[in-house]
């Protein structure tokens, strides 16, 4: 995908990373397998 | 390190109009992320781009500074709360998900299939 957007959230000190991307194909990986 | 979850994340078609929130997201997290995590993420982005589009607007209104100042305010007091995950279990049928489990327990609990886990949101109603 040409644009992903990375965003942390914090939860009780917990901070996990999220990545978005406009379209499924190339970025998610079982996408492919289908 | 945690494993990498897949998610497909989409507007509740029963609850959510198609003119509140009609984007299908693409996202990747960790597996230890909770449904809190996700639905104070959801929040975050949402006022975000409702911000980023209010600050386009004024610029165009107004063309002057300090357009964005009102937009900074309303992303800082996002809530895990604002927005309520849900599963699809079958056939139309929707499960609320727990903010405490973790996208890892949801994917075997619910899921149990090698695709991206699907998931939906539409806004917490106030009972």
């Amino acid at each position: 995908p040409e644009e992903v957007t990375v965003t942390d959230i914090t939860i009780n000190s917990l901070t996990v990373t999220f990545r978005e991307a406009l379209v499924a194909r190339g970025f998610f990986r079982s996408w492919e397998l289908e | 390190l945690s494993s990498e979850i897949e998610l497909i994340f989409c507007p509740h078609p029963l609850l959510v109009n198609n003119q509140q929130y009609s984007q299908t997201r693409y996202v990747k997290t960790t597996a230890n992320a909770t449904v809190d995590h996700l639905s104070k993420y959801l929040a975050l982005r949402i006022a975000l781009e409702e911000s980023q589009s209010a600050t386009q607007g004024n610029r165009n209104m107004e063309g002057g500074p300090g357009a964005g100042n009102s937009s900074n305010s309303c992303v800082q007091d996002v809530s895990e709360k604002q927005f309520t995950i849900y599963i699809s279990t079958a056939r139309g049928q929707f499960s609320t998900l727990n903010g405490s489990l973790t996208l890892e327990l949801v994917n075997e609990k619910f899921w149990k299939v090698c695709k991206p886990l699907e998931l939906f949101y539409a806004p917490t109603q106030v009972q």
